[in-house]
């Protein structure tokens, strides 16, 4: 079998100031993930790592610079999906931690569960001793901005994300 | 949103997806990314799935499995998630995008939105692109 990772970075409207950074994020984390293939690692392995990074990255809407609720807030979601066993991990509206895939991952490999979510998985991260991080280490000046912008009356976000239907 | 799917030299498959979900959602919204069949879908037999788009457009045609269930009718995985990304389009007006793979390691990276990034390494070879066709 020959190896392979497929990565997205997300669907809709890139702005062309970010296309680029975005583009470099995907391509680190693809070749991030197929490292551990070359090397013998598994695809569960693969995937949370390349997914990781761009949780990490600022550029992604994801971790680190995740969108904002309408209140301002941080709330993450996430899942691993296991071929061979159909074993699936999931959180959702998940606060204050840095990689929610590692936590959906936790979920599958440590409980009978498939599915978690808010302060429910937030005592299970602590449980598993994940770090809490501040709450504004995950909000950037652009999540911000944005957040701002579609606080108008007549902002309509999920075109704002998405673009316009053709 | 950001996605992966993955096959390993075992042949064993598996998926990722993760978000902060849409701009402004209301406090307590669960979109598409942590539920199972519309986020993501990894079965060795027939491939995985992650996607990415219109959340709830998503959820409503369980996008991932759906495209599962075209493989293994016999698509391929490109074909299987075009027609899956169409059904989306024309029966609930959403607009997404989904990397793909089957377990012969054959994959696609589709969408129906004007752009999406998108990576892809095989043979120690790197593929990527935003556009459509790219």
């Amino acid at each position: 079998m020959i190896p392979v990772v497929v990565v997205h970075g997300g669907a809709g409207h890139v702005p062309r100031e970010r296309s680029e950074k975005s583009m470099e994020g995907v391509c680190s984390a693809a070749r991030a993930g197929y490292t551990i293939l070359r090397g013998g690692g598994n695809s569960m392995d693969a995937v949370v790592e390349t997914v990781t990074q761009l949780e990490n990255n600022p550029a992604f809407n994801a971790g680190c610079g995740s969108v904002l609720t309408n209140k301002g807030d941080v709330e993450m979601d996430a899942i691993v999906m296991d071929g061979k066993t159909l074993g699936s991990g999931a959180v959702s509206a998940v606060r204050n931690i840095a990689n929610p895939i590692q936590l959906a991952r936790l979920v599958m490999d440590k409980t009978s569960h498939v599915y978690l979510t808010a302060e429910g998985a937030s005592q299970f991260a602590r449980s598993m001793g994940i770090p809490e991080v501040p709450p504004e280490s995950l909000v950037t000046e652009y999540s911000r901005m944005r957040w701002k912008k579609n606080l108008r009356p007549d902002a309509n976000p999920v075109e704002c994300q998405m673009g316009k239907m053709g | 949103t950001v996605g992966a799917v993955a096959v390993d030299s075992e042949g064993n498959i598996a998926c990722a997806t993760s978000t902060g979900g849409i701009l402004n959602k209301m406090e307590g919204r669960v979109g598409d990314t942590p539920c199972i069949g519309s986020g993501g879908y990894a079965d060795n037999n027939v491939g995985a799935v992650s996607t990415t788009g219109h959340g709830e457009a998503i959820m409503k045609v369980t996008l991932a499995r759906l495209i599962l269930f075209h493989m293994e009718q016999g698509k391929s995985a490109e074909a299987a998630s075009d027609l899956a990304l169409d059904y989306m389009k024309s029966r609930v007006g959403g607009l997404g995008g989904v990397v793909t793979v089957d377990p012969q390691g054959h994959w696609a990276a589709r969408f129906s939105s004007l752009q999406m990034i998108w990576a892809a390494a095989q043979n120690d070879t790197l593929h990527y692109g935003l556009y459509t066709g790219e």
